[in-house]
């Protein structure tokens, strides 16, 4: 796992995070869900909570979907290539493209790479938060803090090399019994059903 | 868009997906220090974006395949344990190719992923005195 130069992590006196969404993006309530269960995965493993609120200007962290240009000199570039970017704590800036075909499914879409241009939302976001609690890209690649996604992949479980960073920022989570143990980061992982794209 | 599944994407947005710029790169597949090479300086600007070519270069580069393309080209390779060449070879330009994340591997020049490394502040009770010591 990787930090951010200075190792910026949300204060102690900060560790009930709130997240909106940009009103303008008018998403449905099972897109929001996407997120709810990204975030629950990092809330399981630290000490942090995040709750969803409606005031996006008021909120920790701001999430919206955009498309080109859109305020951050990070402009997206259309279907594929970059996905999604995430600021340091405490900016809590997280921004989508919004010309991304986004799979939603808590499956996130049938697995099999008979589209590839398709990308599963929660894979992303689980990505993106990691950034916005902290932890840069990691080398692992089974990890989710890996820079890349295959298309049509769904890579959402947390594995011990992300826990491993979280953990360094802001400690384990003091209700976690223990009975949740994250997968190895082997590469193994990455393969899905259909695996051969991610054999490259 | 947003679909519960990937059969359920239009096909004309699944056809205008295809134009994925990133998979031209693979035309550069070979390539080494020393050439030129027509529209190389887009792969360039790709590298420059997540960190590999630093900011304070300006963007608009050349075709020449020059020392701090490679250099950047194998910093690439070394992050994602590919062979480190130096050389655009297919595996490489493969991977470059996969959709990712916005942010930066590279930050100020200094790649983090490969990190992995954590300082431990040790204190020795009553002597006060620090030692830094390194996980590897």
């Amino acid at each position: 796992y990787s930090l951010f130069p200075g190792e910026p992590r949300w204060p102690s006196n900060r560790r009930d995070l709130t997240y909106a969404f940009d009103p303008r993006n008018k998403l449905t309530e099972e897109v929001k869900t996407v997120f709810s269960r990204a975030f629950a995965r990092w809330a399981q493993v630290t000490p942090l909570t995040f709750t969803r609120v409606q005031s996006f200007r008021t909120s920790d962290i701001f999430i919206g979907f955009y498309a080109g240009e859109h305020g951050d000199g990070e402009p997206f570039d259309g279907p594929l290539r970059t996905l999604a970017h995430a600021f340091s704590p405490p900016t809590g800036h997280f921004h989508l493209d919004a010309e991304e075909n986004w799979i939603i499914s808590s499956e996130g879409g049938d697995g099999v790479l008979s589209v590839t241009e398709a990308i599963d939302l929660e894979s992303v976001a689980v990505h993106e938060i990691g950034h916005l609690l902290g932890l840069g890209h990691s080398s692992v690649e089974g990890s989710i803090m890996y820079p890349t996604i295959t298309t049509g992949m769904r890579k959402v479980e947390l594995t011990t090399n992300d826990v491993e960073g979280v953990q360094y920022l802001y400690g384990e989570n003091p209700n976690l019994n223990g009975s949740v143990v994250p997968p190895p980061s082997t590469q193994q992982r990455d393969t899905g059903e259909s695996g051969a794209a991610s054999r490259i | 868009g947003f679909y519960p599944n990937s059969s359920a994407i239009p096909l004309e947005l699944i056809r205008n997906a295809t134009g994925n710029l990133w998979n031209s790169f693979l035309n550069f597949t070979g390539c080494h220090v020393g050439e030129t090479y027509d529209g190389l300086y887009k792969l360039k600007q790709y590298f420059q974006h997540f960190g590999y070519i630093p900011e304070t270069l300006s963007g608009n580069f050349t075709d020449d395949f020059d020392d701090i393309l490679k250099n950047a080209v194998e910093m690439y390779q070394r992050n994602f344990r590919l062979n480190v060449t130096g050389v655009l070879d297919e595996l490489t330009l493969k991977h470059v190719m996969i959709p990712r994340c916005g942010n930066p591997d590279v930050v100020n020049g200094t790649s983090t992923m490969h990190s992995g490394r954590r300082t431990y502040e040790v204190s020795f009770s009553g002597r006060s005195q620090r030692f830094h010591a390194v996980k590897r």
